[in-house]
């Protein structure tokens, strides 16, 4: 077309995601010969369930295709890929291999059309289907990004009704010779397109046929879609481009002959459309999972969601005195434990208690800082003082009572060595061996007979 | 497999290929 849309918001439809399960996943790949009048004509018509994690649109040979103008037949870009079904996909210049149009491949986009006003299908990053035209603005946003986009010619279903002629007065000027395009819309030839159902399904449309000869219109394909319960849909590109490919391999009748006209050959065409198994949400499942079946299973005891891009200590959510890690409760200054709801014990801080305090006199410090200043280590201090001061007279008091206690018992000793020293003294009198002294005085003059006794030998009656 | 590239031969092209034309 020839009209441009920089800015601004252009007729389109936006479809939900199917609330479908995450690892819900697989394709339907349904094989028709449908009657068009008295024209029998064969095709394909695939449902993808989770078209946010099965559906791609591929470049041609791969990434960078677009930007080197490559062409390659679809089965060449489908295996390379690894789809279960594929088709061709936008338009291109036959004569250079540009991609024409818009295209967002896997997040990646590729190429803009600058607002070009033809036929858009696109899902954004949340999963919404868009059908329709788009604004330049619109097809960059960045809010939620197109993570795949291609466009066609003609928007052959706007939610549930044929949108031909509607169509034909956006996507063609009218100064063109209406000729060509209405003849694109009239004529029988091999058709491509896709869309998506009610369900939110996206569908993938093939027929065979040969431009002029075989094959179905636009009018009829809209019809057909539409009693298979698509709502909105696009045309894309049909004749010798139109090719369907099932597991890698060539599964319809191009039209293209051949070098050697009596065989038919598939197209060297630009952007692919593929079903693929479901991706993971993002494919890497941000790097802690593995993608199994377009489930990320994830690793580590604390990633969760959908695409393990969560993290997840449990309930108690590290009781609010931690970060919740990888590798579970970091805890902050203060707090230790595996949900941080344990205070540090005393002697300890800092985050999760691994630093012993550094008070005087092992004085607890603030678990949070390790700070010694705070009122109850300076009661500790001066308990401490104190205690030193009440420890220090304490041990005074110690000393001073053992010392009178040793005095007492050294006095207690000699007194008791006194009287037995005494009473010893008085029973040696008593008993026997003893000195004998006469009294002067008591006898008057000695006797002269005891002058002359010696000592040792006592005369027991003489007393 | 395959018998080689196509000859193109089945065109259908919604606009002529003829006159490239200006953006309005």
């Amino acid at each position: 077309d020839c009209t441009r849309a920089r800015t601004g918001g252009r007729e389109h439809e936006s479809w939900p995601p199917p609330p479908g399960t995450p690892g819900a996943g697989g394709l339907a790949v349904r094989t028709f010969v449908s009657h068009f009048g008295d024209r029998a004509v064969a095709g394909h018509l695939t449902r993808v369930v989770a078209p946010l994690r099965a559906f791609s649109v591929l470049e041609p040979g791969g990434p960078g295709g677009c930007a080197g103008k490559r062409r390659a037949t679809v089965e060449e870009t489908a295996r390379a890929a690894g789809c279960h079904a594929a088709q061709n996909g936008g338009f291109f210049r036959m004569s250079t291999g540009e991609c024409l149009g818009n295209v967002v491949s896997d997040g990646r986009l590729v190429s803009s059309s600058g607002g070009l006003q033809n036929a858009q299908f696109g899902i954004r990053r949340d999963g919404t289907l868009v059908t329709g035209y788009l604004s330049e603005e619109e097809v960059l946003d960045t809010e939620n990004p197109f993570v795949q986009l291609l466009s066609g010619v003609v928007w052959l279903i706007r939610n549930g009704s044929v949108y031909i002629n509607e169509s034909q007065a956006t996507e063609c000027d009218e100064t063109q010779e209406t000729g060509s395009f209405s003849k694109f819309v009239n004529v029988v030839s091999a058709r491509t397109a896709v869309g998506h159902d009610r369900k939110g399904q996206l569908v993938l449309f093939h027929a065979d046929g040969q431009t002029e000869q075989r094959g179905i219109n636009l009018w009829e394909m809209a019809e057909f879609l539409l009693k298979q319960d698509v709502v909105n849909a696009i045309n894309l590109d049909g004749g010798g481009s139109a090719t369907f490919v099932l597991n890698g391999t060539l599964a319809s009748y191009p039209s293209d002959h051949c070098q050697d006209n009596m065989w038919r050959c598939p197209r060297r065409v630009s952007t692919v459309v593929c079903v693929h198994e479901p991706r993971c949400q993002p494919p890497d499942c941000h790097g802690h999972g593995t993608c199994v079946e377009g489930r990320c299973q994830c690793t580590g005891g604390f990633w969760r969601g959908a695409g393990c891009g969560e993290l997840d200590c449990g309930p108690s959510n590290c009781s609010d005195h931690g970060l919740c890690t990888e590798t579970g409760c970091r805890c902050e200054a203060g707090w230790m434990g595996t949900n941080c709801s344990e205070e540090c014990p005393l002697g300890w801080h800092g985050p999760g208690c691994q630093k012993p305090c550094e008070c005087e006199h092992q004085c607890p410090c603030d678990p949070r800082t390790g700070n010694c200043s705070i009122s109850p280590v300076k009661q500790c201090l001066q308990s401490y003082e104190g205690g030193e001061a009440s420890s220090f007279t304490r041990t005074a008091w110690l000393a001073l009572t053992l010392a009178l206690v040793f005095l007492l018992l050294v006095s207690t000793a000699a007194n008791v060595a006194l009287l037995l020293g005494s009473r010893a003294e008085r029973q040696r009198h008593l008993d026997g061996d003893y000195v004998y002294h006469p009294l002067h005085e008591m006898n008057g003059e000695l006797l002269a007979a005891e002058k002359e006794q010696p000592g040792g030998s006592c005369n027991p009656f003489k007393d | 497999l395959g018998a080689g590239a196509s000859s193109d031969d089945d065109l259908l092209l919604p606009y002529p290929r003829a006159r490239a034309r200006l953006p309005r």
